[in-house]
């Protein structure tokens, strides 16, 4: 573990935290995509397949439970919960699970490192996280108006992809064995999405002005 | 360890 992948993983925690509390202490889920966050909750349950079979670490493990658990109660606050599922807009979240999944699920199939189903339910979920924001992207430049929660959710998960890669340059070259080049173009493709978000960020912040995508 | 990078990974 270095200081680049635990920065990461406490973006990623932090992220959801903020998500989580926006919904819970709201009791509003304006402005996040229900697609994105039940494009996540597919991500972790494929890639975390080994949880019970394959032991990590007991970080490793409490992570993925956290992670597994949080992505669920996301899902289940926008779909069921009385107060919070009032405040989603389903017309404007309009985007097509199918798009996404299919695609990374033929591509799993074909481009894997190992073809047996675990591994490649793990790569489904490399290619799947890659792109399951892009749903809560359109949304946020539908939507125009964004607050300040679901910014800084959106912020801490581009950042958390951003550490993850000078993770991965630093095990390049303590851990040469460990380098696979399906993580690192997944990683650096769902890194470049926020690139824009990222440069409309960082200006709302510079002027000190509330935080607008352009149509 | 022949493992691909990442299956240590979040």
């Amino acid at each position: 573990m270095n200081i680049f992948r635990l920065a990461g993983d406490m973006t990623h925690l932090f992220s959801v935290l903020v998500l989580l509390l926006k919904i819970h202490t709201i009791k509003s889920c304006a402005g996040i995509s229900l697609k994105t966050q039940e494009l996540y909750a597919l991500v972790f349950t494929t890639r975390y397949l080994d949880i019970f079979t394959d032991f990590i670490s007991l970080y490793n493990t409490v992570m993925k439970l956290i992670f597994l658990g949080s992505s669920f109660s996301i899902v289940w606050y926008i779909r069921r919960h009385k107060i919070v599922r009032r405040s989603y807009d389903k017309d404007q979240d309009t985007f097509r699970h199918y798009f996404l999944v299919i695609p990374c699920l033929v591509l799993a199939v074909f481009i894997n490192h190992k073809f047996t189903f675990k591994e490649v339910m793990w790569t489904f979920s490399l290619y799947l996280e890659a792109v399951a924001i892009l749903p809560q992207l359109v949304l946020l430049q539908r939507t125009r108006n964004i607050d300040n929660l679901t910014g800084q959710y959106v912020f801490l998960l581009g950042a958390y992809r951003a550490l993850y890669i000078l993770n991965w340059i630093y095990r390049h070259f303590t851990e040469p064995h460990y380098v696979h080049w399906i993580t690192w173009i997944a990683g650096v493709v769902q890194t470049l999405l926020y690139a824009d978000f990222f440069y409309y960020y960082f200006q709302s912040w510079k002027n000190n002005e509330k935080l607008q995508l352009p149509a | 360890k022949d493992q691909p990078q990442g299956h240590d990974e979040l």
